[in-house]
């Protein structure tokens, strides 16, 4: 654990309670999109069934649980409790142009032909595209809230941290993992024009628009 | 061990 992996992962938990927040205190799921929320879902039921059979840390199985658990109390709220305040006409990006190209991709590079590992591949190549949906909801809206802007910058933050993370491990322990890292920087690149628009007019007080 | 160091990132 260095400095650069705490604050990505705590930037990542803050993420996860922002966006819960903002629906449950608004009691509304305006602007979110659930399709993405399904996504990480999948992501981390995909990636943390290793729960079951092998135990890194109190840490690790805390996280991996709040995860889990977060991104189903999402899901249930958007579409369930606050049901009818889900935007899903403008929710309309085609989830599996993502999933498939994942496990496609998953079974090209992974580390063993195990059930196992698959799934993890999986999931790490899910990740990097997941939040696609959200992304495409908010060009085609043309804005978003500021609070859903906190929540895109948190989240992108996290796996730019983890890149970091990744360098300093490099560097210090010789640690190397390609399929992070990979889906990790296209993942990060993802957020880059958001984070320029998040800087330049959320930060000065403005609303995030889109130019059309 | 190398499987444990990938495995320790969330």
């Amino acid at each position: 654990m260095n400095l650069f992996r705490l604050m990505g992962d705590v930037s990542h938990v803050l993420a996860v309670f922002i966006l819960l927040a903002k629906i449950w205190r608004t009691r509304s799921a305006a602007g979110i999109s659930g399709r993405s929320q399904i996504l990480f879902t999948i992501v981390y039921l995909a990636r943390y069934m290793d729960l079951f059979f092998s135990f890194i840390s109190l840490y690790n199985t805390v996280m991996k649980l709040l995860f889990i658990s977060a991104s189903c109390a999402t899901v249930y709220l958007i579409y369930f409790k606050f049901r009818a305040t889900y935007d899903g006409n403008h929710d309309t990006f085609r989830i599996e142009f993502v999933l498939v190209p994942s496990l496609l991709l998953a079974f090209i590079f992974h580390y063993s032909m195990s059930f196992f590992e698959l799934a993890w591949s999986f999931s790490i190549f899910l990740e990097a595209v997941a939040i696609l949906p959200q992304l495409f909801m908010v060009t085609k809206t043309g804005e978003a809230e500021n609070i859903t802007s906190h929540y895109l910058f948190a989240l992108g933050s996290y796996r730019a941290l983890y890149i970091l993370n990744w360098i300093y491990r490099y560097y210090t322990e010789g640690h190397f993992d390609p399929i992070a890292v990979c889906a990790g920087i296209v993942q990060t690149i993802l957020y880059c024009d958001f984070f320029y628009l998040y800087v330049t007019k959320v930060l000065q007080g403005r609303k995030l628009q889109v130019l059309p | 061990d190398d499987d444990e160091d990938t495995k320790d990132e969330l």
